[in-house]
């Protein structure tokens, strides 16, 4: 498998390789992603994040870039950089009105050619962002890896939830992933008005999750509004001085 | 095409198709998709739901029958029943622990034969609850149904989620599918203890979406905690004789 070989010898340069994933969509698996490539940055790392979720690639949004193109030279494709963070996305070759009605075929070689062309360079950690889910995408993408050290599993707390974190787990577990941890994502919401705590799902069997696999809950992060105006405006929320950013590093 | 005659001649009974998309994941799609279906079967509608999201089928579990099995006889598969509603899932024919890293090609041949062999009978709805996004597996799913009465878009209120809507509504006319509406979900969640109501979502530019595609706002939801308690017994929130139930007759 020649591909193959060139993605290993394209990657070498790069340490960690951490892949995040989710059992479902719309759990800030990206968000989470897009902050953790950026804690890193700040604590002086060489970090690159790779969007491979082919479906919704919003890491350029995350980051601000989103009308940013990535260019060519003689090394091959280079990340836009933003933040102190490389970024490599889809997102920066598709035409943002038209429905991305690819089909999954040339998305996965699209994919494919990124992992192959791209000049990745000396990396400590490059964050891969699969696709939500265990089907045949995020498969795919995870078997062009050379190898990995890890993965990171993000999920809101109910148990419909965390019936998707095991087989994530699994999903990992197949394709040779260790798993570094749990992160457990819109926990609760604080009443701006009187301070309250509200629970936005019921909190599920978790520690049974943890337990039963042998994994660690690395952060258990509330559902903050400002997570998501920060978002729009391409501003990542461990940029501010809380209690999220210190769960982070 | 041998395959799309005999779908058109197996649903022959039924009166209006609905399909619910989303432009992502984790918006509610599904939980929107299971209560239209048990509010349109309580007010006396003959309704069958089929759970196309390949990777996600949740919607035996929302009707609280996720351990049943589809039976076949002489006239095809035979939808499960609960809460007067008829489900199709594939969630019916798998393996509960096992990670679904079924590949695309085989779900999607699952899915064909489901609309081919199941014994839809005389409805006057069918509500498809199709994979989220406008990528490779809503689109041949899209065209597998001989024909639609309409599309209904689940999106939550913020701008990175309405820019995925204006690309759902691209999707929709692409196969020819009209939109019927946009439900926003989780715009705001009120507080237990003072009332006041939380905006969990900075509101997106929704009015010039309405505007630029001429389509209706059918409902703007509420985040409830309870709606998420009780889909964890598989309860419906249609059955609280509560706001969000009459927002939806
Ligand atoms: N902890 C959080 N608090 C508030 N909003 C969040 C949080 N995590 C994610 N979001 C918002 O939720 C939406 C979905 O997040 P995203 O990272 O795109 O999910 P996924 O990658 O799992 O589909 C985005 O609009 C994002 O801004
Ligand atoms: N309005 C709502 N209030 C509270 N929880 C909700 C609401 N809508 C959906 N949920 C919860 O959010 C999660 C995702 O919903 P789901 O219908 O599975 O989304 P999708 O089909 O878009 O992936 C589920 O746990 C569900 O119970
Ligand atoms: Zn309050």
């Amino acid at each position: 498998m020649d591909e193959l070989k060139k993605i290993n010898e394209r990657m070498d340069g790069i340490k960690h390789k951490i892949v995040v994933m989710s059992g479902k969509g719309g759990v800030g698996k990206s968000t989470i992603a897009a902050n953790l490539a950026y804690a890193l940055a700040r604590s002086g790392k060489r970090v690159c994040i790779f969007d491979a979720d082919m479906h919704g690639p919003t890491i350029p949004k995350l980051f601000g870039v989103e009308n940013e193109k990535m260019k060519n030279d003689e090394n091959g494709i280079k990340p836009v950089f933003a933040k102190g963070v490389k970024i490599v996305s889809m997102d920066f070759l598709m035409d943002k009105d038209k429905p991305l009605i690819w089909r999954g075929p040339l998305k996965m070689n699209v994919i494919k050619q990124l992992f192959m062309e791209t000049d990745w360079g000396e990396l400590d950690y490059l964050i891969i962002d699969l696709p939500p889910g265990t089907g045949d995408e995020p498969l795919s993408i995870a078997q062009l890896l050379p190898s990995s050290d890890g993965a990171i599993i993000v999920s809101t707390p109910q148990n419909v939830a965390l019936m998707s974190v095991r087989r994530s787990i699994g999903f990992a577990k197949s394709v040779g992933f260790d798993v570094i941890g749990l992160v457990i994502n819109m926990a609760y919401v604080k009443c701006p008005n009187c301070g309250e705590k509200i629970a936005l799902f019921e909190r599920g069997a978790i520690d049974s999750v943890l337990k039963d696999f042998g994994i660690e809950l690395l952060a258990t992060l509330p559902f903050d509004p400002e997570i998501d105006r920060l978002a729009e405006k391409g501003e990542l929320f461990v940029s501010l001085e809380n209690d999220i950013s210190c769960e982070f590093d």
